[in-house]
Order: C-alpha cells, then structure tokens, then sequence
C-alpha cells in the first residue's frame, strides 16, 4: 500500500 | 462501503449518542471517564483535520462534525455544566501514560513522516487506548450504570465490526492498512473482559457488577 493513503474511514 | 463498516459507524454514533443522553437525562456523568472523553475529543480532533483538506463524501464529512462536535459537546457536559456530578476522585488513570508513547509510537511507526499523517497515526493510536481509564473507572468502582454498559458495549462493537470490514476491504478490493488494523485489534481485545461481563450480566437483566 502506498504511504498515507487516502483516509476514508472515521 | 460495506454493511461491516456502515453497521460499525452506527455503532459508534450510537454509542455517543447514548453516553450524551444518559449525562443529560439523569445530569450527571456520574461513572463516566472524563479522562477518556478527553482523549477521545483529542482523537477526532487529530484524526479529522483532512477535513479542510480533502473531501471524500458528505457522509465522511458529516460524520466527521458529527463526530468532532459531540465529543466537545460530552465534554462541555462533563465539565462545565454538570461538573459537580464528575467522579473525579475514581477516575485516576494517568493519561500522560498513554499519550507520551502513543504520541512517540506515531513519530516511528506510520505511513508518511508528515505533520497531517503523524497527528492521523497518533489518533489511530491513541484511541486504541482511550478506553482504558473508564476501563479503570469500572474495575475501581466495581459497576457500571446498566446505561453506561449500553454505551461501552456499542463503543467496543464499532471497532470488532471494523475489523470485519478490513477483512472485506482485504478480500474484495485489496486495500490493507497495517497500522489501522493493529490498532483496531488491540483496541476491540481491549473491551473483550468487558463484552464477556455484559453478554453475561446485561443481557440477563443484572446491572454490571464485576466479581469480588
């Protein structure tokens, strides 16, 4: 996975 | 989206709106960790500062407020206007025990060494041990109100059911993110005495009450 991934969960 | 992830965010709105009736339905937080609402107000606070970077949805976003304004709100509650009701004297957990290495883990351990990702990886941390001064609370007074279990128990079901949706994400899109689900694990095997206590005890009708 690539780093700091779109953070889509809360 | 999947029906693991839209059940465990109901859960845990569920389970803030729960704790917020509760203090404001009998005006008191009498049992409640305000050591935990803190860090918990903390975690949103760090967690969703993408909010004025990056839009994913309206449900992200308004979750997201949702989520930020009632942790402040429980906090107003807790010690502004019900102060005099806050069980100061049992909730003696000291955070700085968990914020010091939690915020030191996030400086080593994460995704991107910058400023948005650490203070996103110090949450992802930090609320996995934000429970644990209520946790303290509960064994040094040795109950709970049956309101507050409610709560505790649909805030421990939201990370379990998360877990179900890595699993899914893993399965059926291939996304994986380590430092999520390490968290998330610790933080759900952390409420496992609690689940056993309340499935055994709650369910059947008894207040919690752990054993002597």
């Amino acid at each position: 996975a690539e780093a700091a991934e779109n953070h889509d969960e809360l | 989206m999947n029906v693991f992830r839209l059940t465990g965010d109901i859960a845990h709105l569920l389970a803030i709106i729960l704790l917020l009736m509760k203090i404001w339905k009998t005006r008191s937080c009498a049992g409640v960790s305000g050591k935990s609402q803190m860090m918990f107000a903390l975690v949103f606070t760090t967690r969703y500062l993408d909010l004025i970077t990056n839009f994913i949805s309206l449900y992200n976003t308004t979750m997201k407020m949702i989520f930020i304004a009632s942790s402040y709100g429980t906090l107003y509650l807790m010690f502004l206007k019900f102060r005099a009701t806050y069980d100061s004297n049992h909730d003696t957990f000291r955070m700085e025990f968990l914020v010091v290495p939690v915020a030191g883990l996030s400086f080593l351990v994460n995704h991107d060494f910058s400023p948005l990702e650490i203070l996103w990886t110090f949450s992802i941390y930090l609320e996995s041990v934000a429970i644990l001064p209520q946790l303290f609370m509960i064994s040094k007074t040795g109950e709970a109100e049956t309101i507050t279990s409610h709560y505790l128990f649909a805030l421990g079901s939201y990370r379990a059911l998360y877990i179900l949706n890595w699993v899914y994400r893993f399965y059926f899109e291939g996304f994986f993110d380590l430092i999520a689900v390490v968290a998330g694990c610790v933080q759900t095997v952390l409420y496992c005495d609690f689940f056993y206590l309340y499935i055994t005890k709650v369910w059947k009708g008894k207040k919690l009450t752990l054993p002597a």
